[in-house]
């Protein structure tokens, strides 16, 4: 389907955060040590009920594989400021 | 809908391309601009005016990475394009990214396509997420009228309905996988996963994910037409075959085998099958069985020939098989293997066939594969 997903952590992590803040209104350096907060989680899980994945909460192959892919620079949920 | 249902507060709507892509021609770019706003106008009482100079309602432009809205574009991929909600200033703009590569045909990406999205948020709209939705946030080709009933539904509470507007064929929605009346079109193994088949949708079950990733067959594989019939995995040679009419496709993982399509009468059927209603590999005895109306036919794997003897009565030899209110069933819309059982779906129903047995042994709803 899409290119091959990054296989370490760190690329995943930042894929992901890019993502969450791009479209689900995930505010900056929440990263903390690569451990999701609970508020990186709850942006996940809104995406992956957003995308009908299953909602984990965690950066799955499945979400990041959604992630990847071409779209629409429009968040998908916070209202565009 | 955005927040406060933001809209355009007359039926006249200015637009201005300010500038060009370099990977069209000038008058494709205005062409694809044309039609992407014309989507939204065959439905609603909008009208859009072309503006060549001043400032119009919806400012057209491609630009790269930061192009002066502080909301930068990443490059080729992932981001292609936005638009702003309907507003002054900025709002109702829409801009492309200038790193991607843009396109008037199937390959990767179709500026009528992403246009019509974006003129969509332009419009007051915002994502939905249903596939077949041209509001949906993921890129995906799929030719002819790109409004689904969803997409429709939407403009139509902003704006009203259009009074002369001609009787447009919308997309359907994506089928509901937990729908107790839902039937498929066809089911398939791929390496371990299943695919099932339903109008334009396909799902994805994972054996490690509960929930099946539903998905457009054209935006998967473009070369696909809309609507398959059947598909069989043979894993011995990791290939699958998909039939849509006369036709024969051949996928190796996801990627299309060259050389197809091919015709299905290059199996030794006859020239009066017109089409495949399911197909299955038996791997216990390498044969493959395809079902076409009432009878059925077994396909020598190995030798790439026609057994003798067929066609047979589904009827006949797959006994046990009856709807809700009694009637036999004569005819499968697909079928899958599974350790010495042989699942036939007919309607919204599927029928365990034990091959020890000899006899169908238990019936479930069809989306029973869908872990509903």
């Amino acid at each position: 389907f899409t290119k091959p997903l990054p296989a370490d952590g760190t690329e995943r992590w930042l894929l992901g955060e890019r993502y969450l803040r791009q479209y689900y209104g995930l505010q900056p350096g929440l990263m903390g040590n690569l451990k999701p907060s609970d508020l990186m989680s709850e942006k996940i899980r809104t995406m992956q009920s957003f995308f009908k994945l299953k909602v984990t909460g965690k950066l799955d192959d499945n979400t990041l594989d959604v992630m990847k892919k071409a779209r629409c620079g429009v968040p998908d949920v916070a209202e565009y400021n | 809908l955005f927040p406060r249902k933001l809209k355009w507060q007359n039926t006249i709507v200015t637009f201005r391309i300010t500038n060009y892509t370099p990977d069209l021609e000038k008058e494709d770019v205005d062409k694809a601009i044309h039609n992407a706003l014309k989507v939204w106008s065959d439905v609603t009482p909008l009208k859009f005016k072309r503006l060549h100079e001043g400032v119009a309602d919806i400012m057209i432009s491609f630009g790269k990475l930061e192009h002066g809205d502080h909301n930068p574009f990443d490059g080729p991929n992932g981001l292609l394009a936005h638009a702003y909600p309907p507003g002054m200033g900025l709002g109702g703009d829409t801009h492309f990214d200038e790193d991607e590569t843009w396109t008037k045909d199937s390959d990767a990406y179709n500026l009528f396509l992403v246009a019509a999205h974006e003129f969509g948020h332009a419009l007051g709209m915002a994502h939905s997420n249903d596939p077949g939705s041209l509001m949906y946030p993921v890129y995906a080709y799929t030719p002819g009228f790109p409004l689904s009933e969803d997409d429709i539904k939407g403009i139509q509470e902003l704006y009203g309905t259009n009074p002369d507007g001609g009787k447009i064929k919308p997309k359907p929605e994506a089928p509901e996988k937990c729908d107790p009346e839902l039937s498929i079109d066809a089911v398939t193994e791929l390496r371990g996963e299943m695919l099932v088949f339903k109008d334009r949708y396909f799902w994805r079950v994972h054996p490690q994910f509960t929930e099946p990733q539903l998905g457009l067959i054209q935006s998967t594989w473009p070369q696909l037409p809309k609507k398959i019939n059947a598909a069989y995995e043979n894993p011995e040679k990791d290939i699958v075959i998909i039939f849509s009419g006369i036709r024969m496709w051949a996928l190796n993982g996801y990627t299309l085998v060259p050389g197809y399509p091919k015709y299905i009468h290059r199996l030794g059927l006859p020239k009066s099958i017109r089409k495949i209603d399911a197909a299955v590999y038996i791997s216990d005895t390498g044969k493959t069985l395809l079902f076409t109306d009432e009878e059925y036919w077994s396909y020598n794997e190995e030798t790439g020939t026609m057994d003798q003897g067929y066609p047979r009565s589904i009827k006949d030899d797959f006994p046990g098989m009856r709807e809700n209110d009694g009637d036999e069933v004569d005819e499968v819309d697909a079928a899958t293997y599974r350790n010495g059982y042989l699942y036939l779906y007919h309607e919204n129903l599927q029928y365990e066939y034990s091959y020890n047995r000899r006899k169908v042994v238990r019936i479930l709803r069809a989306n029973d594969l869908l872990h509903c």
